[in-house]
């Protein structure tokens, strides 16, 4: 539950961060776009699994629309102030990768199973554009931090509670593990700039 | 491995 709010929160924050400075700059429009692609791919559950969690069916639902916004805001309102020239890492090759690691290693080979394991391996990555723009940068708002922070540590929380499962209820799921701790480790210097730096009231700038 | 109940997780 804490996770899953962390991952609420990230979104807010990030639409609160457009709305205060009227801009999106600093925002990788491509990595944006991967989420939508992650929530449509994996949320088309919701058609056939409505009833079994309300709690599930309206986080899937709310994520999918704040994402959609989000582009809609970066693609209309804010439009001037996305610097397409930062946001060059090319996207492509982590839809292909994504997209044959689904093919390769599904738990099932149905279209429902397919675009599952493709928005787990989708996911993993997704912030990759992100996290190059900043780095291309090499300096961030505090509140573009703040969206990272809490975008970052949402699949680390899942990660106990995958040990929890493990152990205590005798089961787990792989793929979902496997790409949670890629995802989360690719955060890792971001956490370490975060920590050392902006929790303690500087500015987020890279080494 | 068991692999657990699907739908429960975002």
């Amino acid at each position: 539950v804490v996770a899953d709010l962390s991952h609420l929160l990230s979104i807010f924050i990030l639409l609160h961060k457009m709305y205060l400075t009227k801009s999106c700059a600093g925002i990788s429009f491509k990595s944006q776009a991967l989420y939508l692609l992650v929530y449509v791919t994996r949320y088309l559950d919701l058609f056939w699994t409505f009833n079994k969690s309300h709690y599930n069916s309206v986080l899937k639902i709310v994520f999918i629309s704040a994402s959609a916004y989000t582009l809609y805001l970066m693609k209309n309102e804010y439009r001037p102030t996305h610097d397409p020239n930062i946001d060059t890492f090319k996207s492509r090759y982590l839809l292909a990768g994504a997209a044959v690691l689904a093919i390769i290693f599904p738990y099932k080979y149905t279209p429902a199973e397919l675009l599952w394991t493709f928005s787990i391996w989708l996911e993993s990555v997704a912030i990759l554009p992100q996290l190059f723009m900043v780095q291309r940068t090499g300096e961030a708002e505090t509140i573009t931090t703040h969206y990272l922070f809490a975008l970052g540590i949402y699949r680390a929380l899942y990660i106990p509670n995958w040990l929890w499962r493990y152990f205590v209820k005798g089961y787990t799921d792989p793929i979902a593990v496997l790409a949670g701790l890629v995802q989360t480790a690719l955060y890792c210097d971001f956490f370490y700039i975060y920590w050392t730096k902006v929790m303690k009231g500087k500015k987020f700038e890279l080494p | 491995v068991v692999q657990g109940p699907r739908h429960d997780e975002l």
